[in-house]
């Protein structure tokens, strides 16, 4: 599903270089749950945001079924991204002025459901992640943790066929974590391709293949596991 | 140090009353390490912020240092935040445009100290927090997890006597979470108050006493625990 072919990202900081992710080569199966783990600073991030189409890289081709995402135009990646992922960011990034019920609607708006599905998909969603009674909080009326849920739910809401999660459970105690786990898991079940980035063991676990990453963004599989 | 005198706090969505903190008395003693945890959503950032002179309760009294924080004017409890508090965000608000050794530098900058002072001591807990070679980074050009640091060594930066920390190991992996834990532990040994909110059992555990949170921003000790 998605091939990196010798992926390699740099930052110039004046006159130094850092490097965000050394020459990277790997293939991501189709219906895979891969996790990427990492100590802070290692390159995590920047290879989702690679592999999600957000992030060009300065050496190397990033195939994702079969076409190469950025010798495709800005918005032909676009449309490719909404329709076939979903992506959790690390800072969540919802819309501050819209509440968590018309966050999560928002993927359902631009795929023209209608208004009376996309109300009843996104509730549901919302109250399968415990915040049911929190759908008409804006942003900035709901904890950490509820925010990182809205971003989730709003993620999964037009069902993608790839969902890429940078730390879906940083803010969560250990309940909401596995209720989060359970969900992508049951995604996964489903025929989904799941690329998490953490920092949780217990997440990391959870996946068939772990991609381990060390600074300057150079990384490796680890030895086989069974989840 | 600090006492909670049947202090609450509710909000109001629509005709809904939101309980985020449930009717609490509480005394935290000078020196004292504390850990306020719970599920995501259970009112212990609210509970972090009252202390912290940041938000008013909706009914009762928060005393520091023997002063109603919430009947001083804006600009007393501003001024005992900035000489006696050091407050660790969940979201780390750092200022964007300043560089990571800028940000650490501004409550130096607000002391008075030397130009040369300020840097040394600025640049000396980035290092202990692994960020050296990170100094001249804007936010945006750090990850999540160097940001929270940095948040970190600029709350550490001023030597302020108490330490509220809201989550300040959610975004690190193992190893950079133990390094955080050593030095707020250091800070400790050295006298300093420390009140830190964590989803992390590993954390809570370093402290001496946790006060456990539930839904509706309800709470209680937990039974005695040696760190
Ligand atoms: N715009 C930029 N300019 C310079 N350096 C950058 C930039 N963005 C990121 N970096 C550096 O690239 C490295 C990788 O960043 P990345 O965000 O991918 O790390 P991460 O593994 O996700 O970390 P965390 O676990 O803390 O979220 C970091 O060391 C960071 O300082
Ligand atoms: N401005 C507001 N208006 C309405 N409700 C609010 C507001 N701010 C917070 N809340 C609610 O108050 C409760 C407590 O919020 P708080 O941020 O203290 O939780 P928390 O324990 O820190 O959660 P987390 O672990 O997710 O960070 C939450 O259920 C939240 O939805
Ligand atoms: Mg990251
Ligand atoms: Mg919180």
């Amino acid at each position: 599903m998605f091939h990196l072919e010798s992926v390699s990202k740099q930052y110039q900081q004046g006159d130094k270089t850092v490097s965000a992710l050394d020459t990277t080569t790997l293939d991501i199966q189709r219906g895979e749950f891969i996790a990427i783990v990492g100590p802070s600073g290692s390159g995590k991030s920047t290879m989702l945001t690679l592999l999600g189409g957000m992030l060009a890289p300065t050496s190397g081709k990033v195939w994702f079924g079969g076409q190469s995402l950025y010798d495709l135009t800005v918005t032909e990646r676009a449309e490719l991204r909404r329709l076939k992922m979903g992506f959790v960011f690390q800072t969540f990034n919802l819309i501050p002025y819209l509440t968590a019920l018309e966050n999560v609607e928002v993927p359902l708006l631009l795929r023209g459901d209608s208004k009376q599905n996309q109300r009843r998909r996104a509730l549901e969603l919302l109250d399968q992640l415990g915040l049911g009674d929190r759908a008409h909080h804006k942003p900035n009326q709901l904890s950490t943790g509820q925010q990182q849920r809205v971003a989730l739910a709003r993620t999964l809401a037009n069902d993608p066929c790839v969902i890429l999660a940078d730390e879906p459970t940083g803010n969560l105690d250990p309940e909401s974590r596995n209720q989060v786990l359970a969900f992508l898991e049951e995604f996964h079940r489903q025929g989904k391709t799941i690329i998490v980035v953490t920092h949780d063991p217990e997440v990391a676990r959870r996946a068939a293949r772990t991609w381990q990453m060390n600074a300057g963004g150079v990384g490796h599989l680890l030895a086989s596991q069974t989840p």
